[in-house]
């Protein structure tokens, strides 16, 4: 899972 | 990607359109807080600090560099364009940025996720979203005509914000371990200060009246 998970939204 | 997230990117990405073909077209910033449109630039430069770094989609990067490429060119449109900055209501946007900065970044500096750069940047952008609108909120309550325009950019960034409060709830129950504290308590805190202009703007278009926020 990406490293600055959850922050995938604007 | 759920159907409440893109709906409220889309409704975001329209209210930057229609300022921004309002000011481009029109060559008019009338009613349109400077103040405003300097903290997004300002919120956007501190969220989106991974842009090169970090990347997640091509939708994204596409859609942080929309946002950071229109935010900064709205402030140069009001304050540099000879003809725009003309229309600029400087007398009555007199909102203090500090006011808002400083007590965001102080909370910033408390109450983050981890006590890194990045991350208190991350933090202190999301409390100055929730309150960058103020100025034009006050703005518009002083501007006893509101075009169409600035009335349409108002209300579309207050449903970008409502529509991801339902996107929240919906990765809530459907991502595992999806729990954003600071981001939820933000942005529900941006929301509710659109609840006042949402009250005016719908009692308009029932009656058919312009819109006109009381003093």
């Amino acid at each position: 899972r990406h490293f600055y998970s959850g922050k995938d939204e604007l | 990607m759920n159907i409440f997230r893109l709906a409220g990117d889309m409704t975001h990405l329209a209210s930057v359109l229609v300022l921004l073909l309002k000011i481009h077209t029109i060559k008019s910033c009338a009613g349109v807080s400077l103040k405003t449109q300097e903290l997004y630039a300002l919120v956007f430069a501190t969220r989106y600090l991974d842009i090169f770094t970090d990347f997640i989609s091509l939708y994204n990067t596409v859609m942080k560099l929309i946002f950071l490429g229109s935010s900064f060119s709205i402030v140069w449109y009001i304050r540099r364009h000879k003809i725009v900055r003309r229309s600029y209501d400087k007398d009555q946007d007199t909102f203090r940025h500090y006011f808002l900065v400083l007590p965001c970044l102080l909370l910033a500096l408390v109450i983050h996720e981890k006590f890194t750069f990045r991350e208190v940047m991350w933090a202190f952008s999301l409390y100055l979203e929730a309150v960058a609108i103020l100025p034009q909120l006050v703005l518009l309550q002083r501007t006893r005509n509101i075009d169409n325009l600035t009335g349409q950019y108002v209300f579309l960034l207050g449903a970008y914000r409502a529509l991801y409060i339902l996107n929240w709830i919906y990765r809530y129950f459907t991502e595992p371990h999806f729990v954003h504290w600071i981001t939820w308590i933000a942005g529900l805190v941006q929301t509710l200060l659109y609840a006042d202009f949402f009250y005016y703007y719908f009692e308009s278009w029932k009656n058919n009246v312009k819109l006109q926020l009381p003093a």
